[in-house]
């Protein structure tokens, strides 16, 4: 138990960061560096790993080193769909279906999460993703579309594949 | 492997039997504020085994379609009750297809009466839950960790979740 | 004490109704018939109001008779404005500060929130409201930007009267 | 009347002494993710005395500004400690410019220092927290309902608050 516990966290904790600086990267200025954020998992106590538990730290880039209570809503998000990510590495589920994570962010990081998920979305890592803003929805594959048929009093549904075939 | 189309019949607002997909490799649902959107999540979670409580639904019966009285009131015009139907329907379904990566079509449907029973097929034949979960287990799809499924609201949470919830989570996929 | 509650409730009450109209009204088509949604308080104790509570009920257009837990996140973020805009009709503090209560809306939603916002928006009931959408802040009189100055590690700001005058 | 400007010196993520305003009938504040949206927020919370736990801080001294290691990680360099000063300021203030609708001028002011007192001053006299708050009551902000602060994710719960919330909410305005 112990040590599949130990190389699960492992395996995160080698792949949190390079996940984080995919969703962090800005460049501040069209010829300026490219910044991105810091993130780890720590053991609060390393003898007894399921004793005390795995505490998760990130950092957006060019801000100070806080605890995670003060990072502001979009901060938040991102970091939560970072470590997402990185416990989907090592446990891949075949599908995500996510509800609208996008709220609390702004144009350029929905436009970062999005290029994220097309960038991975696969045969064998599909993504099912709820979105209101036309900047996420508009990087799929395809869109399902639901709509309130008002005289049915019943949702319904139409599919379109972004290449434009069109199926119901 | 992956999730190919759904199908359902009087779950939550979907009324009649509807068939939903097929879902490519990046899908977006999309649509205004209460046409269905997160319902369609909930007939996910709900195939796969999840309990009403996480589907904003405190009992089973609440997933069953119901039409009722519609609020119709119109500028000018009062009154509402219109289809006061007491009679809907008494069972709902939802019937997931998945592709495995070897080519195979998994079934896996489950069904649900008024007075809250629940069953479960595989491949068109009765189970248990046990067997069911196990069957999805093979897909590495693990319904008790959950972790690949956002519901609406809860993203933030994620990250400041307390170590002891990050540790319980990783035990339960490792 | 008694009497206070009940002329506030009934206050709330009487203006519950309109204010929620005002925030659903729809159009259905070009040339259709405009609906809108429902609301009203009940007393669940009418003999001893502040022994039980007040219950709130709201139903958008075209919807069925529901239990306020069936809306959807869109459907409640309407009531519970309508709900704060009829509380505020009774006892009206001078201004509001709204932190992106429209994460939940759709367009269309948050196009009737905003002119909802516009209309009321007076020398005696002010608002200061956060978005990130910009169909919410260019119905604003001015926009208060707040940007982060990487150089000195600090929050910003540029004030914009949306008439065209600058102030910093 | 009206809130016409706010003034802070090292309040959370804003250095030094800032200027905000003027707020006219319907202002928008508007910035990326983490530039202060929400820090605003909390400073117009702050001097009207809300408590620090509603303000996403643990202590009143989490809301003094502090500057600290700056993660300056770029692509291809690693490293990040720069301007580690523990040396940051020891108090902070907010102060709310706010004109009657007889177009009288008050001065709100609240003040923080690293030990965790806080001052209170209208109109530039110190006083106790009741009286500010009466100063406060008579401009109908009634700080204990806060029916008229809707903090960041907050706003769907109202909705569905439970009758008894409701009703203590009905109580605290009427
Ligand atoms: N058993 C049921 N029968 C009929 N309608 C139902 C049933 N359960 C829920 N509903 C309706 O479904 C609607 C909510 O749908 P849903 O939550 O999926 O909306 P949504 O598309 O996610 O909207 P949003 O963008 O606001 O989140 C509600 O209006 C509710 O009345
Ligand atoms: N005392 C402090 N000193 C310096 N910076 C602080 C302090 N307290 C909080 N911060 C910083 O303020 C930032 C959060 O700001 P805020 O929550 O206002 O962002 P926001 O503009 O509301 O963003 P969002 O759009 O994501 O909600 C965090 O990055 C946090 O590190
Ligand atoms: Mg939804
Ligand atoms: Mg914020």
């Amino acid at each position: 138990r112990y040590n599949l516990f130990y190389s699960a966290f492992k395996h995160m904790e080698s792949k949190i960061q390079s996940i984080y600086e995919e969703l962090t990267r800005t460049r501040t200025s069209a010829n300026g560096p490219v910044l991105h954020g810091t993130a780890y998992l720590s053991l609060e106590d390393s003898e007894e790993p399921y004793l005390d538990g795995v505490k998760y730290h990130a950092m957006p880039p060019a801000k100070t080193f806080r605890d995670m209570d003060h990072l502001s809503g979009g901060e938040k998000t991102v970091a939560a769909l970072a470590l997402l990510f990185a416990i989907h590495s090592y446990q891949p589920s075949p599908f995500f279906v996510l509800d609208e994570v996008d709220a609390a962010l702004d144009n350029a990081n929905v436009m970062r999460v999005a290029s994220y998920v097309k960038r991975h979305a696969s045969e064998n890592f599909q993504f099912v993703v709820i979105s209101l803003k036309n900047t996420f929805y508009e990087r799929a594959q395809a869109l399902v579309g639901i709509y309130r048929d008002r005289d049915v009093n019943s949702s319904k549904v139409l599919t379109l594949k972004l290449d434009g075939e069109y199926e119901n | 492997g992956r999730l190919v189309k759904l199908e359902l019949e009087n779950f939550k607002s979907y009324k009649g039997h509807q068939v939903i997909g097929p879902f490519y490799n990046f899908s977006c649902i999309i649509g205004p504020n209460g046409a269905g959107k997160s319902n369609l999540m909930d007939a996910i979670s709900f195939v796969l085994g999840v309990k009403s409580s996480q589907l904003r639904s405190s009992h089973l019966k609440d997933l069953i379609y119901r039409g009722g009285a519609i609020n119709n009131s119109i500028d000018g015009l009062g009154g509402n009750d219109t289809e006061n139907d007491a009679s809907g329907p008494k069972r709902a379904w939802v019937m997931a297809e998945y592709h495995t990566s070897e080519g195979q079509v998994l079934k896996f449907m489950r069904i649900i009466t008024i007075n809250g029973a629940s069953e479960y097929r595989f491949n068109g034949k009765v189970t248990t839950y046990e067997k069911y979960n196990k069957e999805l287990e093979k897909q590495n799809i693990l319904v008790k960790a959950k972790n690949f499924l956002v519901f609406q609201g809860d993203v933030e949470a994620i990250a400041s979740q307390s170590p002891k919830d990050l540790t319980r989570l990783i035990e339960q996929v490792s």
